[in-house]
C-alpha cells in the first residue's frame, strides 16, 4: 500500500496547473520528474510481486513434490524503451518478455525489443517460435549523446489475443544461427 | 522505382522523389496527402504592453503566421520485412522520423524525433508537424475533450461570441489530449497522439501539431523563466508518435472509421505493459 500511495501522492502533485499545463520552474520541473520515476518504481515493485503470485501458481509437478515452485522473475520494465534501450534485452543471453493487457478486450500488439544483434530466436508458451523481423535502430537515435546503448536493431514480433487484463509471455534466446542483418531495400535508396 | 510506397492490404503510404509523403491509399481509395516539418519564430519582446508579449511558457505566440521549412529533400532509407515496412527519414541535424506501417494495422505510424532545437541565431523555434490533405473541411475540424467527447472548432470562430481574432496562428490552435481529426463528405483523417500537444488546422484539409518548442524570453505571465530546458549542455530532444487513420467519413454513414481510431487510440494510450525477466532457466524449465 505504501507503494501505491506515494504514486496516488505524485498523481495528485501532477494535477496542479502548472504540472499540467508545464509551466512549472525548472527546478520544480525536475521535481515532478524524480517523483514520477520513485512513483513508477515502487510501482514495479507492486506489479512484480503480483506477476510472481500469477506465474507461480502450483503446477501438478509442484503438488507430486509438495512445495511450490521457487521461480522469481525480475519483471523490470524498461523506461527507455522510446529511445530503444532496454538493458536486459540488449545484454542477456535469455530473457522472458510478459505483456500485460490493461484493457477490459483482448488486443493484438507488435512488439520493438531492443537488441544488439540478430540472431534471436522468440517462443511462446506453446513452444511455438515466432516469426521475427529486425529493423536497425534508426541513425539519428544511435547518435544521441546520452544514449548508452548497445542496441543496434529493434527485434519485432507479432503477439495476437493478449486476453483482457490478462497477460502473456514469451521466452526470447540468443541462438548461434547467423541471420541476415537488416538492408535498405535497394530500389528505394 | 523513383517513388517509394509502403503498406498493406488497408493501407498504403507513397513518397515522392523528394521523400514526403504524397498520398495515402485507404481501402482502395488513393487521397493525396502530405506531411512535413515546420517552424514558427517565436515573438520577442519587453513584455510592457500586449503588442511586446514574448511567446513562452503560457503563450504560444509566433512573431509571423509564417512558418519556416526545415528541409527540402529528406534523406531516405527504406526496410522492408514480413511484419513491418519503415522509411527512415532524415530531414536534418535535428530532426528525423520513422514512417512505418504494420502487416496487419489499418493505421500508419510516425515516429518523430525533434532536438537539440538550435538557437545560435537568438531566436526561439516551436516545431510542427503539418498533414495537408485535399479533404474539403471548410475550416472545420475537431479535438478531444480529455480523451473522451470531440469539440467541433471553426476557424476563426467562437460559439458565444462575435471574434476577431488579432493573432490568426495562434488564436486558432486547441488542446489536443489524444485526437485531432477533420472531414468533408467523403473524407475523413484523423491523428492520434502520444501526448496532450497544440494543434490546429488552418488550411482546409490541414492538421497541425506543436512536438517541441524551445524558447528565450519569458512571457510575463508568472514563470520568470525562459522555456529553454536543457540536459547535458543541450537542448532537450523529444521522440514521440503520430498514429494516423483515413478513411470514409462520418457523412458517408459509415462508422468505421471513428469506431476504428475509438480502438486504436484505446490500444495506443493503454499499449500493453512491458515485463522484461534476465532468466537462468531453459524453455522447457521455463514452460
Amino acid at each position: 500500500l505504501p507503494h501505491l500511495n506515494f504514486m496516488r501522492e505524485t498523481m495528485g502533485v501532477m494535477q496542479h496547473h502548472d504540472a499540467v499545463t508545464g509551466t512549472e520552474k525548472q527546478k520544480v520541473a525536475y521535481d515532478y520528474a524524480r517523483h514520477l520515476s520513485v512513483g513508477m518504481r515502487t510501482c514495479e515493485a507492486n506489479s512484480r510481486s503480483v506477476l510472481n503470485i500469477l506465474t507461480e501458481g502450483e503446477s501438478p509437478r509442484d503438488k507430486r513434490y509438495g512445495k511450490p515452485r521457487p521461480v522469481k522473475f525480475e519483471f523490470k520494465t524498461c523506461s527507455l524503451l522510446n529511445i530503444s534501450m532496454c538493458d536486459v534485452s540488449e545484454q542477456s543471453e535469455q530473457f522472458t518478455l510478459t505483456l500485460y493487457n490493461p484493457l477490459g478486450h483482448s488486443v493484438n500488439d507488435y512488439v520493438r525489443v531492443p537488441v544488439a544483434d540478430v540472431n534471436y530466436e522468440v517462443k511462446d508458451y506453446k513452444d511455438v517460435v515466432l516469426d521475427i523481423q529486425y529493423v536497425p535502430v534508426p541513425e539519428a537515435v544511435q547518435l544521441l549523446k546520452f544514449r548508452k546503448s548497445l542496441a543496434k536493431y529493434e527485434l519485432i514480433f507479432y503477439v495476437r489475443d493478449i486476453p483482457a487484463f490478462g497477460y502473456k509471455s514469451f521466452y526470447i534466446k540468443k541462438t548461434d544461427g547467423h541471420h541476415m542483418k537488416p538492408q535498405p531495400d535497394p530500389d528505394n535508396m | 522505382s523513383s517513388l517509394v510506397d509502403i503498406g498493406n492490404q488497408h493501407i498504403r503510404l507513397t513518397f515522392d522523389t523528394n521523400g514526403f509523403l504524397a498520398s495515402v491509399d485507404a481501402e482502395g481509395v488513393t487521397h493525396m496527402i502530405s506531411q512535413e516539418f515546420l517552424y514558427y519564430e517565436a515573438a520577442t519582446g519587453n513584455n510592457k504592453i500586449y503588442a511586446n508579449r514574448s511567446s513562452g511558457a503560457y503563450i504560444f505566440r509566433p512573431k509571423t503566421d509564417a512558418v519556416r521549412t526545415v528541409a527540402v529533400a529528406p534523406e531516405i532509407t527504406v526496410y522492408r520485412g514480413e511484419l513491418v515496412e519503415e522509411v527512415h527519414q532524415k530531414f536534418n541535424e535535428w530532426i528525423s522520423q520513422v514512417v512505418r506501417v504494420y502487416k496487419e494495422s489499418r493505421h500508419a505510424e510516425f515516429e518523430w524525433m525533434v532536438g537539440p532545437i538550435p538557437v545560435e541565431d537568438n531566436i526561439g523555434k516551436e516545431i510542427i508537424t503539418r498533414f495537408s490533405s485535399d479533404i474539403k473541411s471548410e475550416g472545420i475540424f475537431y479535438t478531444d475533450s480529455n480523451g473522451r467527447e470531440m469539440i467541433k472548432r471553426l476557424k476563426d470562430h467562437r460559439d458565444t461570441w462575435r471574434v476577431k481574432l488579432l493573432e490568426h496562428t495562434a488564436g486558432n490552435y486547441y488542446p489536443v489530449t489524444t485526437k485531432i481529426a477533420l472531414e468533408d463528405e467523403h473524407t475523413r483523417m484523423a491523428i492520434l497522439t502520444d501526448r496532450a500537444q497544440g494543434g490546429s488546422s488552418l488550411s482546409d484539409g490541414a492538421l497541425e501539431l506543436m512536438i517541441h518548442r524551445r524558447l528565450l524570453h519569458d512571457d510575463a505571465f508568472g514563470v520568470d523563466e525562459s522555456l529553454n530546458e536543457t540536459a547535458f549542455g543541450q537542448g532537450l530532444v523529444a521522440r514521440g508518435t503520430h498514429y494516423l487513420i483515413v478513411g470514409p467519413s462520418q457523412l458517408d454513414q459509415s462508422p468505421t472509421t471513428q469506431s476504428l481510431e475509438r480502438f486504436t487510440q484505446l490500444e495506443k494510450t493503454l499499449a500493453p505493459w512491458r515485463f522484461f525477466s534476465e532468466t537462468n532457466y531453459s524453455y522447457s524449465e521455463w514452460s
